[in-house]
């Protein structure tokens, strides 16, 4: 049991570190809080965004969260993969540059596993190579399929 | 496995007529105005893949997830999606599968694969052993991404454990 | 006290009215539990955004119910006056559109009360004649004066 | 009353050497990228407002507020509001009131206002005169704004009556 946790671990780790350094060009890692037993202590997840300090993750900003838990459920598909991913407006407190960053990465991802993502920011959008526009007439929901090249407007798909 | 199709009926603000959103085994974005019924596809998936907490899908019982416009008594929700299991992930020999659950104005729910009728019990163990529940870390609500960065360092490794 | 509250509750209802159209084109009101007896019963606060059938405010969506509270929140004004607002990302979930009015309703509003809304969108920053940078050097944060002509870049302010 | 500057030392992520933060009497919009500090400066307010629970600005105890990286024990946080008084909602005739508080490594606080130090009850007392709260309805923490609109029926009545 505990030989299992920690090959687990070591590879949650091992890729938290890569995920993360893409996104941010940061540092993230794992540590054990009793590394002789595992079982009888917690995992931190710390992290170290360009020009702050290293801190665990409970005590980042809203949109520094954002980033350290999507870097955790990626990595999470090397120790228990899923065939696809469903995210809803994960990107909402992400500035524009950690919001683009995000898009190149869940597009990366997408030849690992399937991503169905929602999102309002512009620059996640036009990113993909498939995007269904939502919307709503006369108090029901309708979908269309909008090609990749159509410059995507959230708001025109009322039309 | 991924998912192929989603057809929504009568779910939430998806009306009468059969709605269908084609999914490519890539990345998918759904945009649209607030309020178009983004997340209300996302509940749909989280409905078919099993969720029976009314709370979980935005409602205070099951029965108010029937499209409140269509006001006949006999109305129902039904969410079929199309699974392809060409990977074998899901024990089932076949390239498509097909799921459906149903749900009466009364609350009650049927549900199906591949248009055979299963118990809750047998729908939802056959769809475990492809790693697929309604309540996995891979499936993300709205405004909840930073609480997994908020869990406490022995949920983290609680994560951790309950997927060994 | 009853004569005290249905003199509040009147002028609140109608400065929902008021915000909610301005912000949306849509309408949103109170309606009592009980109206014989208002202490005995809640507050519903309805809301029908375009296109869509009037809803408590509970049921909304996302970006819906962000709308709807800072039209509570404004209105509210009326009965309790704030000489500020201090807000933090209330845009956070809204669309294009929506995050578009929201600004414009927070700088018509600046003249009853001062307003200090944090913001990461585009549209709300360049509406606003007083911009504050906030940019983190060194794992501690800065605080520089952007002019209204500036063309702001979230991002560019690390420089 | 309106606030037309803000100093933070040693709080949270400010720095030990003072940051003056100017504001306008019409609007103010605060940016930056993620983690610069912006919320912290909504902190820093709600702080020289009064607030007194660790877990309100986002820590597990007071003393963790002064900014980490000033080593020496004897560093403190100290956060000053300049308010514009020329309506007279504070109850005290002067123009310009100046508030402040400073917190030791130990936890404990000082207010003062307008350099005269008082007690934390006196000094709440006066704000509230102008309805000035730290924790009432014009004061929305980031990922909030949703609760407003998700209170109960009673909870929207009670807000009201709160208030009369
Ligand atoms: N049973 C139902 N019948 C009809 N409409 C419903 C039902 N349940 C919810 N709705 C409505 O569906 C609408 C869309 O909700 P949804 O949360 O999917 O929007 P969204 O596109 O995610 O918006 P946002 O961008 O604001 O998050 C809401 O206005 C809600 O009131
Ligand atoms: N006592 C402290 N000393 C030093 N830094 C701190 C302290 N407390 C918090 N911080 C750091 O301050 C940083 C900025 O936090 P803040 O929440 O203000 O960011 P923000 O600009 O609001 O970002 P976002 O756009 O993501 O919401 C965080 O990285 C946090 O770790
Ligand atoms: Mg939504
Ligand atoms: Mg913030």
């Amino acid at each position: 049991k505990k030989a299992a946790f920690m090959k687990a671990y070591e590879q949650l780790d091992r890729e938290i570190r890569n995920v993360f350094t893409v996104l941010t060009g940061g540092e993230a890692w794992l540590e054990l809080e009793s590394p002789d037993d595992p079982f009888s202590g917690g995992i931190f997840l710390m992290a170290k965004f360009p020009k702050g300090a290293p801190r665990e993750s409970s005590s980042l900003s809203g949109g520094e969260k954002a980033i350290v838990a999507v870097s955790f459920l990626l990595a999470f598909q090397t120790i228990y993969p899923s065939g696809f991913y469903l995210l809803d407006e994960v990107d909402a407190a992400l500035d524009p540059m950690y919001a683009q960053g995000l898009g190149k990465m869940l597009s990366d991802w997408s030849s690992r596993a399937q991503i169905i993502v929602i999102s309002l920011k512009e620059s996640v959008v036009s990113k993909s190579p498939n995007v269904l526009g939502v919307y709503m007439t006369a108090g029901s929901s309708n979908v269309i399929r909008l090609k990749k090249e159509v410059q995507v407007d959230v708001r025109t798909q009322q039309s | 496995v991924y998912i192929t199709k989603l057809t929504l009926k009568g779910f939430k603000s998806f009306p009468q007529h059969p709605v269908s959103v084609p999914f490519e085994p890539t990345i998918n974005v759904i945009t649209g105005p607030n309020g178009s019924g983004k997340s209300n596809i996302m509940d749909a998936l989280r409905f078919v893949l099993g969720e029976n907490s009314p709370k979980a899908l935005r409602h205070n019982k099951m029965s108010d997830l029937v499209h409140d416009q269509s006001a006949d008594e006999n109305s129902f929700a039904r969410v079929s999606a199309t699974l392809d299991n060409t990977d074998r992930g899901i024990p089932v020999d076949e390239d498509r599968i097909l799921i459906t659950r149903e749900l009466k104005r009364n609350g009650d729910s049927q549900y199906f694969m591949n248009s055979r009728r299963l118990s809750r019990n047998q729908y939802l163990e056959i769809l475990s052993a492809a790693h697929i529940s309604y309540d996995g870390l891979n499936i993300i609500a709205q405004g909840t991404i930073q609480r997994l960065a908020e869990l406490t360092p022995d949920e983290k490794r609680g994560a951790v454990e309950q997927y060994l």
